[in-house]
């Protein structure tokens, strides 16, 4: 069979209000990164190589919500999480709950080739990866201001509902419903409301 | 939430998720994405997948493993497979979401059942297609 690649940047509801630009700026992360992953392959990466990579970039790209520029929890605080399976063995390796980790995806690789577990949290797996080699960073260096905005206006709507949290695309419908201009001003032109991606 | 799958020329499959969780989410909460069978999962047997979407839904239906389930002992193909749990297993739950999946014969499959999703397949010597459903 044919190499193949495939990757994902996360669902939720489709803006009425994409702009030209960021509609641009996403198909053209979505390429180039899909490009990447598929050169791995082409140069005769495993399969892990390549899924590894491809969500590399993906968390190193601020449009995406992984890592870097990734959503915030109510307190505020970035909490991160990553998985890496393979198929020939079904080996596997997961953290979760993590802040310092630049590369979620890496730890977790770390976690499947170095352990004898499947999954570390907290202030445990960063302190594993960082013995296996993983870059640390502040916590804030994951921080937009874009996604403080974001926190704010679903916490101005509903600030301690939990499932409002999980269904924010309620939310961006209500915005929608009653008046069309907030929710085009919420998107800010992004091709997928961000108060509704799902993850 | 972000994932990949591949096919390699060895005819190995892999799966990753990475993910923030989800915008004003409790402390604490941790989603679908690192509970392999739920949001990640890859045997050679079957597919690689990876999922995005409403964590807790993807849980329940135990979504990536009840693919390749479906495939191994049901014998469904893998695009039948992925519909049925996104358009069938994944509601009786109440989640929503989508996910990718590759098999070990290099078919793909996409769905969701939300109304976005940013998605990509590259084929090695072959066409790139990127789009925003």
């Amino acid at each position: 069979s044919t190499p193949v690649l495939v990757l994902h940047g996360g669902a939720g509801t489709i803006s009425r209000s994409m702009s030209p630009e960021k509609n641009t700026a996403y198909r053209r992360a979505l390429s180039e990164i899909a490009a990447a992953g598929r050169d791995v392959l082409a140069a005769g990466g495993s399969a892990v190589d390549a899924v590894t990579e491809t969500v590399r970039l993906l968390e190193e790209n601020p449009l995406f919500n992984a890592a870097y520029g990734a959503v915030l929890t109510s307190a505020g605080e970035v909490e991160l999480d990553a998985a890496v399976m393979r198929g020939q063995d079904r080996a596997a390796g997961a953290v979760t709950s993590v802040r310092r980790l630049r590369n979620p995806v890496l730890a977790a690789r770390q976690v499947m080739e170095h352990s004898h577990h499947v999954l570390f949290c907290g202030a445990g797996a960063e302190a594993f990866a960082a013995e296996h080699g993983a870059e640390l960073v502040d916590p804030d260096w994951f921080v937009l201001p874009e996604r403080r905005e974001q926190l704010e206006r679903v916490r101005a709507q509903d600030p301690h509902a939990f499932v409002v949290d999980h269904d924010a695309a309620g939310l961006a419908a209500e915005n929608q419903e009653g008046d069309e201009a907030e929710a085009s001003l919420a998107s800010g032109g992004d091709p997928i409301e961000p108060d509704s991606k799902r993850g | 939430t972000v994932g990949a799958v591949a096919l390699d020329a060895a005819g190995h499959l892999a799966a990753a998720t990475s993910t923030g969780g989800i915008t004003n989410k409790q402390p604490g909460r941790v989603g679908d994405t690192p509970i392999f069978g739920a949001g990640t999962y890859a045997d050679d047997r079957s597919c690689a997948v990876s999922a995005t979407g409403m964590g807790e839904g993807f849980m329940r239906a135990v979504a990536a493993h009840e693919i390749a389930a479906l495939m191994t002992y049901a014998g469904l193909s893998l695009t039948e497979a992925a519909a049925t749990v996104i358009h069938e297993r994944l509601p009786e739950v109440g989640g929503d979401g989508g996910l990718i999946a590759v098999d070990a014969q290099g078919n793909v499959s996409l769905p969701m059942n939300t109304t976005g999703m940013y998605r990509a397949v590259a084929r090695v010597g072959g066409e790139l297609q990127a789009a925003i459903h």
